[in-house]
C-alpha cells in the first residue's frame, strides 16, 4: 500500500458516498446516468468475486463490500425508489456498444485464459469506459449540478492517483500490470475534458454548463 | 503469460 493508492481509494469512496448522499438527501437522481451506475455495479461484481474465495486484508474486504453495497444501493435508488426523477430521455447512451467490445477484448487480451482472470480483465476494461454514459448525458443536457461535478471530480481523481500508484509500484516493487495501467490511462484521459471544465468553472464558483 | 498478478488492488 502507498499514499497514492490510499488517497485514490479514499477519493473513490468519497465519490461513491457523495453520489449516494446527493440522491438520498435530494430524493432525486436528476442529471445522473443510471446506465453508468449499472456499469459500475457490474464492474464491482465481476472484479470482487474473489471476496468469497481470497482474504487479502480487512481493508481490502471492507472496501469491496462497501463499494458493491453502495453501487447496488445507488442503482436501486435510481431505478426503483426515485425512478420518477430519473431522466431516461437524456440517459440514452447505447451501453451495448461498450459491453460487447469490452467483453470481446477481455477474452482476447488477458493475463490468463481462466474464468476469474477474464472476469477481472472485463471489469478493468469496462471501468475505463463506464463513465461515458454519464459524460454523454451531461453533454446532452448541457449542464450538471455542482454536487454531481464534485462526484465526477473525485471519481476521475481516483484513477489518476492510481496511475501514480502504478509508477510508485514499478519503481519500488518492480510490479506492473499493463492491462490495468493502459485501461487506467484511458479512463483518466476520458475525464480530461471534464477536469478542465471543473477547474476553470466549478472551482471559480460558476455552474458547469456546456455550450449546447 | 501466467505471471502471478497479485490482485490486491481495488
Amino acid at each position: 500500500m502507498n499514499i497514492f493508492r490510499l488517497t485514490g481509494d479514499l477519493s473513490h469512496l468519497a465519490a461513491i458516498i457523495i453520489l449516494l448522499l446527493k440522491i438520498w438527501k435530494s430524493r432525486s437522481c436528476a442529471g445522473i446516468s443510471g446506465k453508468s451506475q449499472i456499469l459500475f455495479a457490474i464492474v464491482f461484481t465481476t472484479r470482487y468475486l474473489d471476496l468469497l474465495s481470497t482474504f487479502i486484508s480487512l481493508y481490502n474486504s471492507c472496501m469491496k463490500v462497501i463499494y458493491i453495497g453502495c453501487a447496488y444501493a445507488t442503482v436501486y435508488m435510481i431505478y426503483m425508489k426515485f425512478r420518477a426523477t430519473y431522466d431516461g430521455n437524456h440517459d440514452s447512451f447505447r451501453v451495448e456498444f461498450l459491453v460487447v467490445p469490452v467483453g470481446g477484448l477481455a477474452v482476447l487480451i488477458n493475463h490468463d485464459f481462466s474464468f476469474m482472470e477474464i472476469l477481472w480483465t472485463f471489469s478493468i476494461y469496462l471501468e475505463s469506459v463506464a463513465i461515458l454514459p454519464q459524460l454523454f448525458m451531461i453533454s446532452k443536457t448541457g449542464e450538471a449540478e455542482t454536487i454531481t461535478t464534485h462526484y465526477l471530480f473525485c471519481l476521475g481523481l481516483y484513477r489518476a492517483l492510481y496511475i501514480f500508484n502504478w509508477v510508485w509500484r514499478f519503481y519500488f516493487e518492480g510490479f506492473f500490470d499493463l492491462i490495468a495501467i493502459v485501461a487506467g490511462v484511458v479512463q483518466t484521459i476520458l475525464y480530461c475534458d471534464f477536469f478542465y471544465l471543473y477547474v476553470t468553472k466549478v472551482l471559480k464558483g460558476k455552474k458547469l454548463s456546456l455550450p449546447a | 503469460m501466467d505471471e502471478d498478478f497479485d490482485k490486491d488492488e481495488l
